[in-house]
């Protein structure tokens, strides 16, 4: 089964870590 | 009674010259560093108007419901709380948002992401503390994926990145695996710091100058 995504850049998705909806207000 | 407007703690003062400094120690312009003021003041007033962000204001910010416990919102806090006070204070959120600046050095990019991802902070991102974010990634979102697939995608990670296999992540590992793939850094550039006096005008009724 090929893996097309690395780790990282799966948790780099995560909200919380998406600093730019601090600007959503 | 007499005493009841002293109950409420007074909100940190906050100078010109305290702009000043902060725009000389940062990548932000004294205009910007005033927006950025702007934010702070919406954020840190959201559940306690003290002049502070607390954790649940931090959460509400992120996530725009209360999260409970998150693993990231912890480890978010943590990094941008230096004085580990249990609060954010305006300095420490300028620091912490210098490093997602277009312009930030990607050296201090990589160093915030590895104080991030290092979850115990021991010094290396072990291969539980990577399984346990992708876990915490994927409940987020709500994807279900079989252990296996999981499993394959943190073999593969720890392929490219574990470069002496010991099955923890080094620094000087994460550096080499971050420059080789720059995607896993594209959360740490935040792009509306380039706009950030256009996204809070307000700043213009508050400004001490005119850069």
């Amino acid at each position: 089964q090929p893996v097309a995504m690395n780790a990282f850049e799966l948790i780099s998705m995560s909200k919380g870590l998406n600093l730019g909806n601090l600007f959503d207000v | 009674g007499c005493f009841d407007r002293h109950r409420q703690p007074p909100r940190p003062s906050f100078t010109h010259d305290d702009v000043v400094r902060l725009a000389a120690t940062s990548p932000f312009s004294v205009n910007e560093v005033e927006a950025l003021r702007e934010l702070f003041n919406k954020l840190s007033s959201s559940v306690l108007d003290d002049g502070l962000i607390h954790k649940e204001e931090l959460s509400l910010a992120l996530f725009k419901t209360p999260a409970g416990e998150n693993l990231f919102l912890d480890r978010v806090f943590d990094v941008f709380d230096e004085k580990k006070n249990g609060v954010i204070e305006f300095d420490e959120f300028v620091h912490a948002l210098s490093v997602f600046h277009p312009y930030a050095p990607l050296e201090a990019k990589i160093d915030f992401a590895f104080s991030l991802y290092d979850l115990r902070q021991t010094g290396y991102i072990e291969r539980e503390e990577v399984r346990q974010m992708v876990v915490a990634t994927l409940s987020e979102s709500g994807i279900q994926m079989p252990d296996e697939t999981l499993e394959a995608i943190v073999d593969k990670t720890f392929e490219d990145a574990d470069a002496d296999k010991d099955e923890k992540i080094s620094k000087d590992e994460w550096k080499a695996y971050a420059i080789r793939y720059p995607a896993v850094l594209k959360n740490m550039t935040l792009p509306y710091l380039k706009d950030i006096t256009t996204v809070f005008p307000s700043f213009i009724f508050n400004t001490g100058v005119e850069d």
